[in-house]
């Protein structure tokens, strides 16, 4: 899975993601990618968020939307609002990782598994590449 | 407003599976992508271009899961999903279920901007990029050995068991 987050010179916020999905999958199953606040969600003034791993997990727990809640009525931040959803889906050995960013473009990329490909330009606009 | 951007290839990926020479390709095409969002928001393009240009080139790659290089379905074939949201208007676009189109992001951006709905699948998805000139190729196109060899090693294991460390080889 692939996937991007933004925030523009205007402050609007933008997600997107594409996958192939799962190894051996059925034909027919589909993940949390095109499913919107799952695997996808923006919202202006809130975060922007896409996701990675094993989709059933990420439509069960509404992640990408999950963040966003969590910043906008329980007033999170960014950086405890996706840790929060990743160490739900690790208690329910759900796999995966995500990048958000929120408003005053701050960047967070959590994962569970042994290593995600990332990478970022924050405001400092230092380029980050990470694996591991 | 300050500009950000950051993208991901995908989680599931161990030291072990990766070559020095696999891991500095990985960064490279990673690198690009990151830049060239980042380029488009500098110059004032919207988020939503951003997003898109550093999509399309994850997805041209063959070494990540989406595109060209996508994983396979048990029966060998390909099937993408793509999704695209609007902060601003929480508008939204999504695909699945797609064979033929190159760039599945820029169909999931079709459905959010020139029809009412958010989610098109299969024959209808690949009907709308058709009626609006998006690239296609055969389904064959995007298959690689890599992806076929990766079926071949699940499609194995799963026989016999499904431990966590198989979740993380099919994720990716």
């Amino acid at each position: 899975t692939v996937g991007a987050v933004a925030l523009d010179k205007e402050g609007h916020l933008a997600a997107g993601t594409s996958t192939g999905g799962l190894t051996n999958k059925k034909a027919g199953r589909v993940g949390d990618s095109p499913i919107i606040g799952a695997g996808t969600y923006a919202e202006d003034g809130v975060c922007a968020v896409s996701g990675t791993g094993h989709g059933e997990f990420f439509i069960r727990n509404v992640v990408g939307h999950d963040v966003a809640a969590r910043m906008k009525y329980g007033k999170a931040t960014l950086v405890e609002a996706a840790d929060a959803v990743i160490a739900r889906l690790s208690e329910q050995k759900g796999v995966g990782g995500i990048i958000a960013i929120d408003a005053q473009g701050r960047v967070h990329a959590p994962f569970n598994t042994p290593g995600m490909f990332r990478a970022w330009i924050g405001t400092d606009g230092q380029v980050e590449v990470k694996i591991f | 407003s300050p500009i950000a951007f950051a993208i991901h290839g995908g989680a599931g990926v161990a030291p072990k599976d990766l070559t020095p020479e696999q891991e500095a390709e990985c960064r490279k095409v990673l690198a690009q992508a990151v830049q060239e969002g980042h380029a488009t928001l500098k110059s004032g393009g919207s988020g939503l271009e951003a997003v898109q240009k550093a999509i399309i080139i994850l997805e041209d790659s063959p070494l990540f899961n989406a595109g060209r290089g996508s994983v396979l379905t048990a029966a060998g074939t390909v099937e993408m999903d793509a999704s695209i949201m609007d902060g601003r208007t929480l508008q939204a676009g999504a695909v699945a279920g797609i064979t033929t189109v190159r760039n599945p992001i820029l169909l999931a951006n079709v459905v959010m901007t020139k029809t009412p709905h958010v989610l098109m699948i299969g024959a209808g998805a690949e009907a709308l990029a058709r009626e609006h000139a998006l690239k296609t190729e055969a389904p064959e196109w995007f298959i690689t050995p890599k992806q076929m060899e990766k079926l071949r090693r699940a499609q194995k294991k799963s026989a016999v068991t499904l431990s966590p460390e198989d979740i993380w080889m099919r994720v990716g």
